[in-house]
């Protein structure tokens, strides 16, 4: 069953809000969905309204603790977590001082796999070993690009990453697809800088595309995805498009 | 003369907006302002339309180039750079095998600081090395804190690794302020995070709110700054009214 790693080094593209909305419409449609918050923000844990407890997913990459024993169920159907804590920020350097830092997670996560239909491993801002890490475990990379100049910019950059991990580290790592985000359809800038990456990458650019709604970005503040906070809202509507999209190129199911 | 970091470890909140466009306001009023990429993603760097080049702030921090060397004019008026590259990505990993990882930038920094009213540090979106180095090498941290809850999160944490700075690596940083960013006057969620930044951190939240205005998103695309680009905005004035702030708390001029 895939594994997918939810990547972008720009900051504030909405890495957080697909793993957690997307996860959320696949669990409804049936899925059993594995979400990995691989960020010390821990946004995804939060937004699921799971505390910061150990075991994390930093005893499960620097102490050796099995996978298994730091996943919990979280409130939303067929959706279990991987809980970040503060404690990652220092494991770029710790698992960098084990020499072998980049498989970690991809061995963690091994034993796991065939127990879900999709793993999301939502990463921090950052191409750091963590983030390494996930692009090694993944079978996939799934790019939210938000629709925004400077977000336009270290896209190529990414995809330069990506060619690097599999021609060192993961061979078989793909790109899935690029999901645009925050889309604002009253700005000439939005429909400019989604045309530019449909241009650059015609057959990676997912159909869906997220319009910028604050319902989104007020469900967080009630501990639940969105499907269960708004699920008529225009945030709703297009996470569950996306979650169709997903299972047709992608059938976990 | 002050040397600010602006800093928040959550992504896409304003950091590399506030301070093209900050700085470029103080240097209109006649102040000399540098600004330092801290980021490998190189935006402060690109939204200036400064190609990335040899030497960088790479060169300096890893092969002791000095700092005076990597400095390049902008277009900008009163506004120079000292510019990122990609490899800055790598930072992290190569000080922290030096051995003496944190106070590299402070030193590159010393023999520029009487040159310039104002230093400006564009910090990524981490607490890795290269961000504890400008907070190190910073006389104050300028947080832009975006109205959205998921940046409301992450704020005390912040505050926390500021406090451990303090106590170990400079004693005597200082929290300059906190600026609220991509304030959207239409939703409730903006002005209940606007307020509960306002209630925990009273004294140090800056008068002016910075609104979401699309022409601050379109100047990058440009080269330039807000003022350049689109002075009578609503972004613009923001950015103006910011920098009076600036001015009247920290006179460089
Ligand atoms: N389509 C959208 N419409 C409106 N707000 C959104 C949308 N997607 C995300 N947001 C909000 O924008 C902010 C950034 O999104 P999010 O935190 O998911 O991005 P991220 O890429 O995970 O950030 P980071 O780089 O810090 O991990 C959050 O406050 C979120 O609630
Ligand atoms: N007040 C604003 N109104 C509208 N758009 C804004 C505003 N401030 C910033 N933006 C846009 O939002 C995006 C994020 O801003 P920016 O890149 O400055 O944040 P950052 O904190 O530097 O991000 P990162 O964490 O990736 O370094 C950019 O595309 C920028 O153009
Ligand atoms: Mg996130
Ligand atoms: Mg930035």
């Amino acid at each position: 069953m895939p594994t997918f790693a939810v990547a972008n080094q720009k900051g504030g593209v909405g890495k957080t809000t697909t793993v957690v909305n997307l996860g959320a419409y696949l669990g409804a449609l049936g899925a059993r969905v594995l979400l990995v918050d691989c960020d010390a923000q821990a946004n995804t844990t939060g937004f699921l309204g799971v505390d910061e407890a150990v075991p994390s997913l930093y005893e499960v990459l620097v102490e050796g603790v099995p996978a298994v024993d730091a996943v919990v169920a979280t409130g939303t159907k067929g959706v279990e977590l991987l809980p970040a804590s503060a404690d990652l920020a220092g494991a770029d350097i710790e698992l960098f001082q084990t020499g072998q830092p980049n498989g970690v997670l991809k061995e963690a996560l091994a034993s796991l796999r065939d127990q879900y239909s999709y793993i999301f491993l939502d990463c921090p801002p950052s191409l750091g070993v963590v983030t390494v890490n996930a692009l090694v475990a993944a079978d996939a990379v799934l790019v939210p690009v938000q629709c925004e100049y400077l977000a336009l910019e270290g896209l190529a950059r990414l995809m330069n990453t990506l060619d690097r991990i599999r021609s060192t580290a993961n061979p078989s790592l793909q790109v899935f697809g690029l999901v645009m985000t925050m889309y604002d359809a009253r700005t000439v800038l939005s429909s400019q800088v989604a045309e530019e990456v449909r241009r650059h990458y015609p057959a990676l650019t997912f159909e869906t595309v997220i319009p910028r709604n604050v319902r989104l970005s007020e469900a967080p503040s009630f501990g639940c995805s969105i499907l269960d906070y708004d699920p008529y809202s225009r945030g709703a509507e297009a996470y569950r498009a996306l979650a169709l999209e997903v299972a047709s190129r992608a059938p976990g199911l």
